[in-house]
């Protein structure tokens, strides 16, 4: 998918 | 030793139907306050959320923390042995590699019991910041799952947009394009019909449609949902689960290339 961000670019692994 | 027990076991089928579709496994952890699980689905765009506080179980007890990684389909298998108004009890030994479902139905003349392997899932857990969203919008579960619906015909994505006349949900595709436009209701006689609308600022935001339906599982949850937005952050979508907490989604946006 193009453009599709993926969640880990918000949110840092704990 | 952790026990659960759940009047009408209705509530836990309802919650497996909102996370199959999006999850293969999961790790259920329990503690004294309650049963939570966080997980991505594979391509690691959309999280499930889900707490259930241990005040909202009929009878709940955790010894020690456990965490127990189940496999979501074996656990369908299961639950659809227990008929809606079964009394569901969980049970679990401390370290154990397996966890037991008891079903008794109303009458207490059929009881059945259902032992599952447990699974060691290593998965990584995502810390969520705290964030003041700029547009919270509430509306009726079911009306979100029928947009979702209806514009996944048409595109693969779904163009969110709010302001404080209201939010406009949008596709375009092969066929043509569709809105729908939903203003905030200006007086309801149930709470539940309502469409409300916290604005700070107006966002606009892609999301993948596909991702957006898995979500609407989770309708018979709630007549509620409620949706979170701020520019260039996931988007939430929260189902609120009765006296036990919510289940809550995460979708990573869509950016225009």
């Amino acid at each position: 998918m193009s453009g599709q961000k993926k969640l880990s670019s918000f949110f840092k692994t704990v | 030793m952790f026990e659960a027990r759940l009047v009408q076991c209705s509530m836990l089928k309802k919650v497996l139907e909102a996370i199959k579709e999006l999850l293969n496994e999961a790790t259920f952890d329990c503690s004294d306050a309650g049963i939570q699980l966080q997980a991505m689905d594979n391509s690691h765009v959309s999280l499930v959320s889900l707490n259930l506080r241990s005040d909202g179980f009929d009878k709940y007890r955790c010894d020690r923390n456990l965490s127990m990684g189940i496999n979501l389909a074996s656990m369908t298998k299961i639950m659809k042995c227990a008929g809606n108004d079964d009394v569901l009890t969980i049970k679990a030994q401390d370290n154990a590699d397996n966890v037991m479902f008891m079903f008794e139905s109303q009458n207490q003349e059929k009881v059945s019991d259902y032992d599952m392997k447990l699974i060691n899932l290593d998965q990584e857990h995502l810390g969520i910041p705290e964030t003041d969203y700029s547009c919270i919008i509430k509306m009726p579960s079911g009306e979100f799952a029928r947009i979702c619906r209806d514009l996944s015909q048409f595109g693969e994505s779904v163009v969110i947009s709010c302001t404080k006349e209201g939010v406009k949900f949008s596709a375009a595709g092969d066929v043509g394009a569709a809105n729908i436009k939903l203003a905030q209701t200006a007086n309801v006689d149930k709470e539940e019909e309502a469409v409300t609308i916290e604005m700070q600022e107006p966002v606009t935001l892609t999301f993948a449609c596909r991702y957006l339906n898995s979500f609407t599982k989770a309708t018979a949850l709630s007549p509620q949902v409620q949706l979170s937005m701020s520019a260039d952050v996931p988007l939430v979508v929260e189902y609120k689960i009765g006296d036990f907490g919510h289940i809550r989604y995460y979708l990573a946006p869509k950016i225009e290339e």
